[in-house]
């Protein structure tokens, strides 16, 4: 573990609570995707199926937490406040990105076995995930402040995670292509997101 | 040698 990496978990755990937060407070679900939501929800629970291997207690409770909330949140948006959710301004089409993944996990996996395959799913998915939410924010036009914390958060856990593999390949030897790959579209397209918002 | 297999990460 290191400071980019603990910090990198930090700014996730901040940006899931910012979420919640946002919904408990307002009592509303308005501005989120559900369709990104739904995504994250799909990422945490396919990479997370190697949960019984045990790496350490953090490791374990960070797993735990991520699949939690991410259905407390599906749970949210789709019973408790269900009639504050706009289906109309959440249009993109995720049967694509999960048809695209699945393919590319299927073919640029590094062992083809069942965790394996979905593992590297979740890696693929979790890079495109925010697609939905961003789409929705353009048509809609603007975001509630708190819809850019929760951005905000997000982007800087995945920059600072650039910054973790760096670290771990000159201190560790460290060297994960596909999570590289995948995190580094990932990053570009909260940059991208960024720079839109910071010019507006 | 690649260690990346051990998904050690979040």
């Amino acid at each position: 573990m290191n400071f980019f990496r603990l910090t990198a978990d930090l700014m996730h755990l901040m940006s899931i609570f910012v979420l919640l937060l946002k919904i408990q407070k307002t009592r509303s679900c308005s501005g989120i995707s559900f369709k990104t939501q739904l995504l994250y929800a799909v990422v945490f629970v396919t990479r997370y199926l190697d949960l019984p291997k045990w790496i350490s207690l953090y490791n374990t409770l960070m797993k735990i937490f991520f699949i939690a909330t991410s259905i407390y949140i599906l749970y949210l948006m789709k019973v408790k406040f269900r009639a504050t959710y706009d289906p109309s301004q959440d249009t993109f089409r995720i049967e694509f990105l999960l048809g695209a993944c699945l393919l590319l996990a299927l073919v640029f996996n590094y062992s083809f076995s069942f965790i394996e395959v979905l593992w590297t799913f979740s890696i693929y998915l979790e890079a495109v995930a925010i697609l939905p939410q961003l789409f929705m924010l353009s048509r809609t036009g603007e975001a509630e402040t708190i819809t850019t914390h929760y951005l905000f958060a997000l982007g800087a856990y995945r920059g600072l995670y650039l910054l973790n593999w760096i670290w771990r390949f000159y201190t560790e030897n460290y060297a994960d292509l596909i999570v590289w790959i995948a995190g580094a579209i990932q990053t570009a397209l909260y940059s991208d997101f960024f720079y839109i918002y910071y010019k507006k | 040698h690649n260690n990346g297999h051990k998904h050690d990460e979040l």
